[in-house]
């Protein structure tokens, strides 16, 4: 890198010049907020807060959205009614030093919504845990092995579902021990066969984790105005 | 691509049209948006006597009534950026994941003395 190169990407608050290997499209959620702040007109623009994020309201001048990089874990515990069963893990390494996480959302997205409850009236019930354990791919992880986060039930799909995971990410930064997440979807009655009453579930797409932090050294910088 | 327009006939202290163009700089790889943005910057006079649309502090206003008196001694005072604003930029990271990174003082709004 040049010289003059290096200062511009430090005064970015870049260390180094990224260069993207498999580029993934952008999060939907990213493009909306960056394009809400470009049409700002431009006194606005000036009175904005750049070190708050109006739009979860909280601290924070970087938003990143990290896509998972689990697996998925093949049923170990019958009679448990899983329709899935997946390992999520989201690799915070990249957070700077100077970097304070205000906020972390985890996203479960689903291709369609459904929107009237399966005729079977089946509920499903999701559970997720924070895994305090290491286990080999695929390898149902151990249930002494990890604290359950959420747990809730629903009769009908929605095309994603939200979870507030900001208290967990702090702990993984501040402990430096990330083991992920597992997640779990289940039906919670229905004797008859599994496939069937977990067919709604294959619109299962991916997850993702949307994380909010605030730069301590440009924000901290910005000159006092005139 | 700075326009080296000459000094036009006010060449008073005010914002010059500044584009920066990402792809000029090489990093249209890894900045998704914007591809460039209006940067300017400050550049002209502060003569005596300083007017109101100079946006001038009560220094500059007393540094050009001495540099009117000894223009030898003292320099004019400067033209620099006093009202800024900020954009946001759209990039990928080294591990693929795509940031929203906001960037105060990055767009030159207004200048003064």
């Amino acid at each position: 890198l040049s010289l003059q190169e290096s200062l511009l990407l430090k005064s970015l608050g870049l260390s180094t010049k990224p260069s993207p290997k498999s580029p993934i499209p952008v999060p939907p959620v990213l493009w909306r907020i960056f394009q809400r702040r470009k049409t700002l007109p431009s006194a606005n623009k000036a009175l904005a807060d750049g070190c708050r994020v109006e739009e979860f309201n909280v601290p924070g001048n970087i938003i990143r959205v990290f896509p998972d990089q689990g697996h998925f874990i093949h049923e170990g515990q019958p009679g448990r009614l899983l329709c899935l069963q997946k390992r999520l893990y989201f690799n915070l390494s990249v957070l700077e030093e100077g970097e304070r996480l205000t906020m972390a959302q985890l996203e479960i997205k689903f291709s369609c919504n459904s929107y009237h409850a399966s005729s079977q009236g089946q509920v499903f019930e999701l559970r997720l845990y924070q895994s305090s354990q290491m286990s080999l791919r695929g390898v149902p992880p151990q249930r002494h092995g990890r604290k359950l986060l959420v747990e809730q039930s629903f009769a009908q799909l929605h095309k994603s579902l939200l979870f507030n995971l900001s208290g967990v990410a702090k702990e993984w930064r501040m402990s430096s021990r990330n083991l992920g997440l597992i997640l779990e979807i289940s039906v919670s009655n229905g004797d008859s066969d599994l496939q069937r009453l977990c067919a709604s579930i294959d619109s299962f797409l991916d997850t993702s984790l949307l994380v909010v932090t605030l730069s301590q050294q440009q924000c901290k910088a910005s000159r006092r105005r005139r | 691509n700075a326009h080296h327009a000459p000094v036009t006939p006010s060449n008073l202290c005010k914002p010059r049209r500044l584009y920066i163009s990402f792809s000029d700089v090489g990093w249209e790889n890894w900045i998704i948006a914007p591809q460039g943005y209006m940067a300017n910057y400050c550049l002209g006079e502060c003569p005596f006597p300083l007017t109101a649309e100079l946006n001038s502090t009560n220094h500059a206003i007393l540094q050009t009534v001495v540099h009117s008196l000894d223009p030898e001694g003292t320099p004019q005072p400067c033209c620099v950026p006093v009202r800024l604003s900020p954009i946001s930029i759209l990039y990928y990271d080294n591990s693929d994941n795509v940031v929203l990174r906001h960037y105060e003082d990055m767009v030159v709004d207004e200048c003064g003395c």
